[in-house]
């Protein structure tokens, strides 16, 4: 069971992850919205859809307990360093909800529209469904975001123990949900790290992709 | 506007509360 003081920190991190979701209406435009035609309209619309998103990491990430006490530069170079990768877990998110079932398609669509080469794409939308497979609750995407923005081990990050030690909380109530959430699967807690081995392959390919996209 | 802006830009600016300015 998870103590009081990881309790209040769990509830702390699951306000901050429901008050900075993607906006409804650019969800909406993003599946919905027909009107983007031009390889210029969908590069302006993406453009904004990533900066709208790494506004909402960065007031996610600045609510976790602990993230403000960090030293200021060592808090750009940790959401520097897990921005794209926080993201692709976010879009996973966002692919796999029960809400979004009917728009999955469009969605797809859209992305595979996108300009990016299928190269890129396919392995994404493998990401989305093994991520799907895991079933996991909305705590777990929070706990798990949280974890990836608080990786130690970034580049240009000067205290790195102080960061360990705030990921560790996290990790540690992360272990104990899962136990929790899915208590015929031993191997859940391990299954979700190994997530995040892939979100690191898609963050190392994701300069490419970008240049692919702006080739085509 | 904001596709002008990098990541390490709009962190920065998100950080400090002035995204807007």
């Amino acid at each position: 069971e998870l103590t009081s003081e990881q309790m209040e920190l769990l509830q702390f991190v699951m306000d901050a992850y429901n008050k900075n979701r993607l906006p409804q209406e650019l969800a909406t435009k993003l599946i919905v919205q027909d009107d983007i035609v031009t390889n210029d309209d969908n590069f302006v619309f993406l453009t904004t859809m990533a900066t709208s998103h790494v506004q909402l990491l960065v007031e996610f990430t600045k609510k976790l307990p602990g993230f403000q006490t960090l030293d200021h530069e060592d808090q750009i170079a940790l959401l520097k360093g897990s921005a794209v990768e926080a993201m692709f877990l976010r879009s996973a998110e966002l692919f796999n909800r029960k809400l979004l079932d009917t728009h999955t398609d469009r969605l797809a669509e859209r992305i595979r529209n996108s300009g990016i080469s299928q190269d890129y794409i396919n392995p994404l939308f493998n990401f989305y469904k093994s991520v799907g497979e895991l079933n996991m609750a909305e705590e777990e995407y929070a706990l798990l975001s949280a974890i990836v923005i608080l990786t130690p081990d970034r580049q240009y990050i000067k205290d790195k123990e102080s960061v360990e030690k705030l990921q560790e909380s996290f990790l540690n109530i992360l272990e104990k949900l899962c136990k929790q959430h899915h208590p015929n699967n031993p191997q859940h807690f391990a299954r979700l790290l190994g997530r995040l081995t892939e979100l690191r392959t898609f963050s190392h390919h994701h300069t490419d992709m970008l240049m692919s996209w702006r080739v085509n | 506007p904001a596709s002008n802006l990098g990541l390490e830009d709009i962190i920065r600016k998100a950080l400090m509360g002035n995204f807007d300015e």
